[in-house]
């Protein structure tokens, strides 16, 4: 699986449709101000992939990531983040392989996905939040419930938790945390 | 299941020593599991001993030597088991400028297979990174992207400053 | 006493604004009393509104913004009853080089009252000081203190690569 | 009262008598790679102001603190830390005033022991642990308890907990305290 695209729209400071396109592989550096808004990026990717609790994502309640407003702009009344990724190994199969959507043995939780997208070997996961607290998940289109996009990512370190994604401040936590946490991120990745 | 369990602990572990080798320059570090009547339910511990130090307990190291022991054991299970991509905010804050380059040295091997998103202050480790994302807050409190590719290292200082 | 502590807060918090102010370049930053029956339980509530952001809870600041804040709230109370010295361990970790330029005016200032000793990786910082103390581990794992004297800026690069 | 001098010897990392003399004003740098003993020197101060918490000194027990040995040297079995402190209203008073070591009213804690000082105007503060766990504090030359150390510096913003110490990665803590706790920080100036 590779890293294609983030799209952010009303998400913490990104209240404009904002799109940021990575070429898939080697490293990507982001860089800015204090408070411009890099650490909302990576609070955008940990929601999309199912983070359940605000904490994590430094807010009180859920409804916090919705763009709030400033001085000069209204707050929106929607989040939405859509991440784009490709799995090379379908984007170049033959036909053949691409029409049979349904999982085979071994195959990854996100194999099945990658063949059933709208282009095939893409997969599009994408979260929306409403003020009123509704909140939807969309695989490749179509909505899902959170179990599909979690099932999905299962065992890729992707997901609520993981080990992939490390916030601002805490890379010393994984040391400090109790040696049964310490465990599970070993159990992740078994 | 169990088995799936300690075949993972071990090779997680001797990823854990290679790499803690590396990032130190030398010493040893490695992982433990605590004693426990129920193996199912041990917990690991980590061991760490910095070069020409006592082994220790990882609470008392520096603040710098815990950042780097904790990206150490980050590699470790990525190498056991890599995920699509890599977002790491900040972990350079507390290294100082030989370890930020023993540690981008590290992500720029690892890059090959894992895609890493590093969000930085440092010019240094911006460096390593063939594409830079400048977010700016031009119409306050609303963040834009500023996208900027580039290969020479020099052009990383310049666009840095003017996302400030 | 009750009396004290209200004058104190009251002083505090006119130092608080007008240092929140300074360091972030604009914007307001206060403190207010958090409602309770008996005014010698209230607790203390931060509000920090950077320029051009809506006014909102400390929690939802960046990491940047964060030690920024804190910072003014600590030179607030500094003001208001100097200690002897002060010490910063890397304080400057988190902020970029606006923030960095913005807090070491702020120090320099300040230290004609009170003695700081900063702890700090960022040459940007080391510049303003007029001695540095270099720490070293020639014999792995025994600290030693070299100190250095020196008035030209540029002669701080030197020294930290020496005691690195 | 301006700090003039730290001392040393088998406090943490400082093995050996080590001695770091400070001019008393304006700003001082530390520096060095990670790992080589800058924020020891902090505790070290904080321990001989009187902190009581081993978690504050990044140990566990207390004794954690005297020097544990590397592979080539013996671990030492006492540290010690001692703080040379100058009263510049003393130092430079006329000999009468000196003479009279009793507190008087107004005076801050450290004036008398200023008065009372090996020399006039210079306070100095020391503290030692054994491994035996027995600990001892000092005040200008004479063995004296925590108390009498703590009531010195009382409303000067040093001593455990105070504001005038700020531990690495500690910066962002007075934000997230609670507000019962800020109000500490301000009784504590009051
Ligand atoms: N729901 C929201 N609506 C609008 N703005 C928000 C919302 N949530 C957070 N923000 C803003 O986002 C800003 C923080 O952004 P972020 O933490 O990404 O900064 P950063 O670029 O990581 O900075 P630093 O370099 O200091 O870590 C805050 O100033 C806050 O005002
Ligand atoms: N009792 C002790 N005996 C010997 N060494 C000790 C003792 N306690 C701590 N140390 C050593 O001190 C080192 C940590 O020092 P310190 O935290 O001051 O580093 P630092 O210079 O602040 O580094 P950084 O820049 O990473 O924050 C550890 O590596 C540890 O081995
Ligand atoms: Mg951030
Ligand atoms: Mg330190």
């Amino acid at each position: 699986l590779k890293l294609q695209k983030i799209e952010l729209l009303g998400f913490k400071s990104f209240a404009d449709r904002t799109e940021i396109t990575f070429n898939g592989e080697g490293v990507a550096a982001v860089v800015g101000p204090n408070g411009c808004g890099k650490s909302n990026i990576s609070d955008a990717i940990s929601w999309v992939l199912g983070e359940q609790s605000p904490k994590s994502l430094r807010s009180g309640r859920m409804q916090d990531v919705i763009f709030s407003g400033t001085p000069t702009r209204k707050a929106t009344g929607l989040a939405e983040v859509r991440l784009t990724m490709l799995d090379p190994e379908i984007e170049f199969a033959p036909a053949i392989v691409r029409d049979d959507a349904t999982p085979q043995n071994g195959d990854h939780g996100y194999r099945a996905a990658a063949r059933s997208g709208e282009i095939p070997g893409v997969i599009t996961v994408a979260r929306r939040l409403f003020l009123s607290g509704e909140s939807e998940y969309i695989l490749n289109g179509r909505p899902c419930r959170l179990r599909d996009i979690q099932e999905i990512f299962l065992g890729t370190g992707l997901g609520p938790d993981c080990y992939a994604i490390i916030e601002q401040g805490r890379i010393g936590q994984i040391l400090s945390a109790k040696s049964y946490e310490r465990r599970a991120l070993i159990e992740e990745a078994a | 299941t169990q088995k799936q369990f300690s075949e993972a602990f071990t090779a997680i572990n001797a990823n854990f020593q290679e790499t803690f080798r590396r990032l130190f320059g030398g010493g040893q570090g490695f992982l433990r599991m605590t004693e426990s009547e129920d193996p199912a339910e041990a917990g690991i511990e980590i061991v760490a001993q910095p070069p020409g130090k006592r082994l220790q307990n990882v609470l008392l190291l520096s603040g710098g030597e815990k950042a780097l022991t904790a990206l150490a054991l980050l590699v470790a299970i990525f190498r056991h088991k890599p995920s699509p991509f890599c977002v790491l905010d900040e972990v350079d804050a507390p290294l100082d400028e030989a370890n930020i380059g023993r540690f981008t040295q590290l992500v720029e091997e690892m890059s090959r297979t894992t895609q890493f998103i590093l969000i930085t202050h440092s010019k240094r480790t911006m460096n390593i990174a063939p594409v830079l994302y400048g977010v700016t807050m031009e119409e306050p409190g609303v963040s834009k992207i500023v996208s900027v590719r580039f290969n020479a290292p020099a052009v990383a200082e310049s666009v840095a400053e003017a996302a400030a």
